[in-house]
This record gives structure tokens, sequence and C-alpha cells, in this order.
């Protein structure tokens, strides 16, 4: 599932602001 | 529920709803005062006459392009709500998968204009008409027919704040690992929304009301994926070149 959400797993590891 | 944890305490339940809370404010896109001051905006006759003359494609990746921008606003929602980053990152993955667009729903009656059936969309308040072009008038009207009914319950920002995180966290989507880790949030969440109704001194009735509402939104977004996929048939091209990729890594 990681793979194919590359970029919602992308947001989900930067840090809030 | 009655099978709820007998360990959760008061002073829990105040810290979640004070934790949700917040995180809805910092992440809610639009102030509430923004929204307001901005009612008396609504599209001109030729302004909705420019959106119906759109070409179809244009006007569909438009709204992908805000429905984007308004799925990382609950992205980040998401993230600050205590427990939320602690399910392993599949279950992250599933719940914003299947929840993210359900919230935008939510939040949709935040920018509503009940008077007028209006909602604020690229700049000012637009009513159904706006959307003509896109040729899904059903998911258009059920949309609106949704903000109107969510309007209709008056709910504070604490409120809906701690409805969207129910919503997220609903442990019934397919896919997730750690389903009993995401009850127990989505339960605690439900008791902490329970615990406000009740200081806000508002009827039982209210939290019927609001589980109804799972059922509606589930059906909205069933119909957003099936207008897509329909759209997507006749233009694959304009969706896979000019969609916003995470549009597409959800919806695809």
């Amino acid at each position: 599932l990681k793979e194919k959400h590359k970029i919602l797993h992308q947001l989900l590891q930067n840090s809030t602001s | 529920s009655g099978d709820m944890s007998p360990t959760v305490s008061m002073d829990e339940l105040e810290h979640l709803a004070q934790n949700i809370s917040k995180s809805h404010m910092e992440t809610c896109q639009y102030l509430q005062e923004e929204l307001q001051q901005s009612t008396w905006q609504t599209f001109l006759q030729d302004e909705v006459e420019c959106y119906q003359s759109k070409p179809k494609e244009v006007m569909w990746q438009l709204c992908a392009v805000k429905i984007t921008e308004a799925i990382q606003y609950v992205v980040e929602f998401a993230k600050r709500i205590d427990g939320f980053m602690e399910l392993c990152q599949n279950d992250q993955i599933v719940l914003l998968k299947a929840g993210s667009l359900e919230v935008v729903f939510i939040r949709m009656c935040r920018a509503f204009d009940t008077q007028n059936n209006t909602v604020y969309f690229d700049g000012k308040y637009a009513g159904p008409e706006v959307f003509k072009v896109l040729g899904c008038d059903d998911l258009i009207t059920s949309a609106y027919d949704f903000a109107k009914s969510m309007c209709s319950l008056h709910l504070s920002e604490d409120e809906l704040a701690l409805f969207s995180a129910f919503i997220l966290l609903s442990s019934d989507r397919s896919w997730l690992q750690e389903k009993s880790k995401v009850e127990k949030l989505q339960q605690k969440t439900q008791l902490a929304l329970q615990h406000m109704l009740q200081k806000h001194q508002r009827g039982e009735e209210i939290l019927t009301k609001l589980i109804c509402k799972v059922s509606t939104l589930r059906g909205l977004c069933s119909r957003h994926t099936e207008t897509l996929s329909a759209f997507r048939a006749v233009y694959p091209d304009i969706v896979r070149a000019h969609f916003p990729p995470l549009y597409k890594e959800l919806f695809g």
C-alpha cells in the first residue's frame, strides 16, 4: 500500500509545521 | 458503544477533545471569519456562464485541484490527532484514502451559505449551476444537500472537529492491519464527541443524526469514484497528464 501511495506516505512523513 | 473500556477518564476525554479541536482549527483551510466576510461575494451571471462554457475536462481538472488542496489540509489534521501517527503506516494510509474526502464533505458545511445555496469555491460563493459542465448533477446536488443538512445541525467548530475525527478514524475500513487499535481511538473520539454535546446541552438526537451521516458520506464518496471512472474512461490522457498526482493516488 505504501508503494502505491508514495505522495500520501511522503505527506505523512513530513513534519507538521 | 457498550463495550467501551472503563479506563477512559473525563480528563482524558477533555484532553482529546482539546487536541482534536486545536488540530481542526490549525488545519481548517479557511477561518470562519474569512468565510463569513466573503458570503456577499457570489459569482455574477457572466462569471457563472464563464465556468459553464469551459471545456468539461478543464473544469474537472480545476475541481480535482481544489479537492486535492482541501485533502492536503485533512492529511495535516489527521497527523495532529493524538494517536493517529502511532498507528502503523499501512493503517494511516488506509484511513486517509477512505476518509479524507468524507472529511472534505463535512468541512464543506463551514463554507456553505444556506440562504442562497452556495459554497465557497475558487474565490467566491458558487451555486450548483457553476458545476454544470462537469456532467454529474446528481453528485453535485447530493453534495449541496449534504452540506445543507449538516448546517441545519448548527454544530460548533469543536463538535465539527470531533465528528471529522470520528469519521477519519472509522475502524470498519477494509485492509486495516491493527483494527482494534483504530477501534479504541474511534471509540474514545465518539465518547469525547458525546461528552462535548452533553456539555453544550445538545439533545441526544444530535449524535444519532450524526451517526446517520456515516452512510450518506460513504454514498457521496462512492458516487465521486464512479463519476471519476466514467470521466476517466472518456478522457484517460487528461487524467494521466493533468490531474494532481495525490488525487490520482487516492481515487485512481
